[in-house]
């Protein structure tokens, strides 16, 4: 495992930061950016893909009231893959009784998806030689959150209780020196921490982005670390995560 | 509680004024009079909160005004995690409690 790893830094395979709005749908965009992230790494130029798609086609059913990301691959699977963004736009709406799916080309696919292990070095070994992976954590947290690396216990954020869901793109090392202009005082340990995009707009947090506590379990971040499988083409090196 | 009552000193004013500055950030504004006393509190609230979290947290977290320090926390779970579901009705990113799932 790398000490440092950041999908972002890599053209072409962290999409633009997205916002939710007023649609419960943070379980479709996390399972997007994965897709796209995986296909961006796998299959140069990269493709932004079909929120709205999975919002209407989710075999739950439920749209803007909720799902989950397992269901939203199977419904990657089912419908045979996921069309553009462009072709097929979010609109803030699920219409779970009218999936077009059928009516736009697919741009990406997927081979299968799986959980990992519930283990934080796993976790990090798969997302530095594979890419990124979706989470899901206790969103407590997150409402007063401004910027720098939450370090949760499990008093003041539940790992059991896991209600959202984001991508997890990369991990580093805070060092002794505080940035610059925090009033926090410095910590006296550099603070191992993950890299993680959320879907609230970029005008949230670090630039839409967060940093959770790396090897505690912050929020609950090992409980479904999911990805999907994307075949990698033949005479074609893996691309490594830019440190 | 309610503002109402209590003496004017600085620091409601700074509240108010801070209140005033997230309204216009991420453009905020009110039915009326008791809706607007009443995001106060909560964002009175929240703020109190974030100074807790600030306190707590062993990292290197800044917590404060966000664009949701004017929902209580169960507006925000209901909005961004775990809404309370009626009927039957399943929540964002719905939480999820089974220990049955093994490796793929």
């Amino acid at each position: 495992v790398p000490r440092t790893c950041d999908w972002r830094k890599a053209a072409g395979v962290i999409s633009s930061i997205k916002n939710q709005a007023n649609c419960n749908c943070c379980w479709a965009i996390a399972t997007v950016g994965n897709i796209e992230a995986l296909w961006g790494i796998t299959w140069q130029p990269s493709v932004e893909l079909s929120v709205q798609q999975l919002l209407d086609c989710d075999r739950c059913g439920n749209g803007c009231g909720g799902g989950f990301v397992w269901d939203a691959f199977i419904t990657v699977l089912n419908n045979s893959g996921l069309a553009s963004e462009k072709d097929y736009p979010f609109q803030g709406k699920g219409k779970p009784h009218k999936c077009l799916a059928n009516k736009h080309k697919k741009v990406a696919w997927i081979q299968d998806f799986i959980m990992l292990k519930d283990n934080e070095q796993t976790i990090a070994s798969y997302l530095a030689t594979h890419g990124p992976i979706t989470v899901t954590i206790n969103v407590k947290l997150l409402q007063q959150y401004q910027s720098g690396v939450i370090r949760a216990t499990p008093t003041t954020c539940d790992p059991r209780h896991v209600d959202h869901s984001v991508l997890l793109v990369g991990f580093g090392v805070e060092g002794r020196r505080a940035e610059a202009g925090s009033s926090r005082p410095r910590p006296r340990h550099s603070t191992p921490y993950w890299i993680l995009k959320n879907s609230w707009g970029a005008n949230w947090g670090e630039k839409g982005y967060f940093r959770l506590h790396r090897g505690s379990n912050a929020c609950g971040i090992t409980k479904y670390p999911l990805t999907a499988r994307v075949q990698l083409p033949q005479n074609r090196r893996p691309v490594s995560c830019p440190p | 509680g309610s503002l109402r009552g209590q003496d004017p000193g600085p620091r409601p004013l700074e509240l108010k004024e801070v209140f005033t500055l997230f309204q216009i950030q991420y453009n905020r504004s009110y039915s009326n009079p008791a809706e607007y006393a009443r995001r106060l509190n909560i964002f009175a609230h929240n703020l109190a909160q974030a100074q807790r979290l600030q306190e707590e947290d062993l990292g290197t977290a800044e917590f404060g005004v966000t664009p949701f320090s004017d929902l209580t926390e169960e507006e925000f779970g209901q909005h961004y995690g775990h809404r309370r579901a009626a009927a039957g009705v399943p929540s964002l990113g719905r939480k999820v409690e089974s220990e049955e799932w093994g490796e793929s």
